[in-house]
C-alpha cells in the first residue's frame, strides 16, 4: 500500500458518492450515461469475482463491496426509479457500447496473466474499464449545460485512474512490480480524459461553465 | 514463475 494508491481509491469512492449524491439530491440522472454505468456494473463483477475464491482483505473486500453495490445502485436508480429514470437522456445516450464488449472480450481471451477463467475475466474487465467512460464523454459532449456535479464525477474518475499510474511507477521503483495489462490499459483510461481534464481546468480557472466542444 | 501475480489491486 502507498499514499498513490490510498488517495486513488479514496478518489475513486469520492467520484460514485458524487454521483450517489447528484441522483438523490437531485432526483435527476440528467446528464449521466447509463451505457456507461452499465459498463461499470460489467467491469466490477468481472473483476471482483476473486472475493469469494481468494483470502479476504481488510482494505481491498469493503471496497469491492462498496463499489459493486453502488454501481448497481446507481443503475437500478436510473433504470427503475420512477422519477429519475425519467431524467435519464435516453436519446443523447447514443454511444453504441455493446461494441466495446465484445474486442475486450477477444482482447482478454489473448492477452491474459494466465488463461484461467479469472484471469481472463479480470484481464477483461482491465480493458473494459478503459473504454468504459466514452459513452459518458460523448454524452456531454452533447450536453448543452454540464451541471457541476456531473462535471465533478468524471473529473474524479478520470483522476483516480491517474492515481494508479503513479502508484504503478512508484511500486515499480520501489517493489520491483510490473504489470503490463493494467498499466497501458491504465495509460489509455487516463489518455481518453485528456481533453475533458484540458476543458474542465479551464473552465474551473476562469470561473465559468464547463463546455465541451 | 508464471503465475500471475496477485489482484492485490482494486
Amino acid at each position: 500500500m502507498n499514499a498513490f494508491r490510498l488517495l486513488a481509491d479514496l478518489t475513486h469512492l469520492l467520484s460514485i458518492i458524487i454521483l450517489l449524491v447528484k441522483i438523490r439530491t437531485t432526483k435527476s440522472c440528467a446528464g449521466i450515461s447509463l451505457k456507461t454505468q452499465d459498463l461499470y456494473v460489467l467491469v466490477f463483477i468481472s473483476r471482483y469475482l476473486d472475493l469469494f475464491t481468494r483470502p479476504l482483505s481488510l482494505y481491498n473486500t469493503p471496497f469491492k463491496l462498496v463499489f459493486l453495490a453502488t454501481s448497481i445502485t446507481i443503475v437500478y436508480y436510473m433504470r427503475y426509479h420512477k422519477v429519475v429514470k425519467q431524467t435519464y437522456n435516453k436519446d443523447s445516450d447514443t454511444f453504441k457500447h455493446y461494441f466495446l464488449i465484445l474486442p475486450c472480450a477477444v482482447l482478454a481471451f489473448f492477452i491474459n496473466p494466465k488463461f484461467t477463467f479469472i484471469e481472463v475475466l479480470w484481464s477483461f474487465s482491465i480493458y473494459l474499464e478503459a473504454v468504459a467512460i466514452l459513452p459518458q464523454l460523448v454524452l456531454l459532449q452533447s450536453s448543452s449545460n454540464i451541471d457541476n456535479l456531473t462535471g465533478n464525477y468524471v473529473f474524479m474518475l478520470g483522476a483516480y485512474r491517474a492515481l494508479y499510474l503513479l502508484n504503478w511507477i512508484y511500486r515499480f521503483f520501489a517493489e520491483d512490480v510490473v504489470r503490463w495489462i493494467p498499466w497501458i490499459a491504465g495509460l489509455v483510461q487516463t489518455a481518453l480524459y485528456a481533453d475533458f481534464f484540458y476543458y474542465y481546468i479551464k473552465s474551473w480557472r476562469n470561473n465559468e461553465r464547463l463546455k465541451l466542444p | 514463475s508464471n503465475q500471475p501475480l496477485p489482484h492485490d489491486e482494486l
